[in-house]
């Protein structure tokens, strides 16, 4: 399972991703 | 404790740095009262010029170069687009067997010799005629001291170098890359202090306004405010307070900016050092050392002013945590890969590379 940590990267990827479309 | 601290190898070459840079700091060759006569105005202004001007435009500029220590020091002059005349204290300085008196992007050099004659005290007045031959008119002039600031210079860049090799020592460095250290963080000192911003630069003068703009508005501009604003704005907003640094300890404020650039290009230098140390050893990391070491990219960023040396220390940084993680399974390495990758495209659109590759590494490493 992923660590809390490794989530956390995870949606920070998708916040960049989301503040790119904007 | 306080023993401890003094005795620190890292704290006493940091004394020392501050200790030469106090010297600069107080002897340093200032210019100082430039100003700009169109016509029959005179304005008082700051280096460089560059203002709208009519093709053909005559225009004086009038400057004090003071030197509290009486230093040898050469004047680097860069006009827009043509020097005319010149006076030192009112003697007039002949400029026909100047090459360089047309050349708007190296200018010409004058030697202490040429203008020692005509120095008294520590103050001494200039004043250029120059003509417009088209475009923006204006000027920028480097005073180059020598001797005692070169010296000072040296001592300050070794005594760098031997501070941040004896951190990596801590950490058991090899002796190989401990030289590397050492003499990487004196090339890239060389650079800075021999190299005006202006070499090697494109768009340099578009940067520093943007810079400027965000210092003397505490905001980021629109993207048509300027003509580089158009980049991302992360690089310009970090490089503000270092501009606003060197213009309250009365360097050129350009110095400050590429100073930080001089700072980037050592991290990368060394965060590039600990990725060639976990990727390869023996006689591999010698020669791979060796070239991130002199690599020309890598050492001409240091004196130049521009987001790409931001841009590669964050992506040195990016490839860096993002090997850590995939190593030692890590989930902050990955954070902080993420981290500089959104800030790597947030200061040049390459950083496009950086995010393609954290998400390879975050593949790469969970799977």
């Amino acid at each position: 399972a992923p660590s809390k940590t490794e989530i956390i990267s995870w949606v920070l990827l998708l916040l960049v991703f989301v503040g790119l479309a904007f | 404790v306080l023993k401890k601290i003094l005795g620190n190898f890292e704290f006493r070459c940091i004394v020392g740095v501050l200790a030469c840079f106090a010297f600069l700091q107080y002897g340093q060759i200032r210019v100082e009262n430039v100003i700009l006569h169109q016509g029959e105005t005179a304005e008082k202004t700051s280096l460089p010029i560059s203002r709208k001007m009519m093709q053909g435009e005559i225009f004086r500029v009038s400057f004090i170069i003071s030197n509290p220590l009486n230093l040898r020091y050469d004047l680097n002059i860069i006009p827009d687009d043509c020097a005319e005349s010149l006076t030192i204290n009112g003697a007039d300085i002949p400029l026909s067997d100047y090459s360089g008196r047309c050349n708007y992007s190296k200018g010409f050099v004058l030697a202490d010799s040429v203008t020692a004659p005509h120095r008294v005290g520590p103050r001494t007045t200039y004043e250029l005629t120059l003509k417009n031959g088209g475009g923006p008119g204006g000027i920028n002039v480097f005073p180059k001291g020598t001797g005692f600031t070169d010296a000072l210079e040296i001592v300050i860049a070794i005594l760098v170098g031997l501070a941040l090799a004896s951190l990596c020592k801590r950490r058991k460095w090899h002796s190989f890359l401990l030289f590397c250290i050492v003499f990487g963080v004196f090339l890239r000192f060389a650079m800075f202090s021999a190299l005006p911003y202006t070499q090697f630069a494109n768009d340099v003068e578009g940067h520093l306004a943007y810079i400027q703009y965000i210092a003397d508005n505490l905001a980021i501009p629109a993207a048509d405010e300027c003509w580089t604003c158009y980049h991302p704005p992360v690089y310009y907003t970090v490089a503000a307070p270092s501009l606003v640094v060197s213009g309250l300890l009365g360097f050129a404020s350009s110095a400050g900016v590429q100073l930080f650039s001089l700072a980037l290009s050592i991290l990368v230098l060394i965060c590039g050092l600990t990725l060639l140390k976990k990727l390869v050893d023996g006689k591999s990391l010698i020669v791979a050392a060796a070239l991130w070491t002199v690599w020309p990219t890598l050492l001409l960023v240091a004196p130049r002013i521009g987001n790409d040396q931001m841009f590669i220390a964050l992506h040195v940084l990016c490839l860096l945590s993002g090997f850590n993680y995939i190593r030692y399974r890590k989930g902050s390495s990955l954070v902080f890969a993420v981290v500089c990758a959104a800030l790597a495209i947030w200061t040049k659109s390459t950083g496009f590379i950086s995010l393609a590759l954290v998400i390879l590494m975050a593949v790469a490493g969970y799977l």
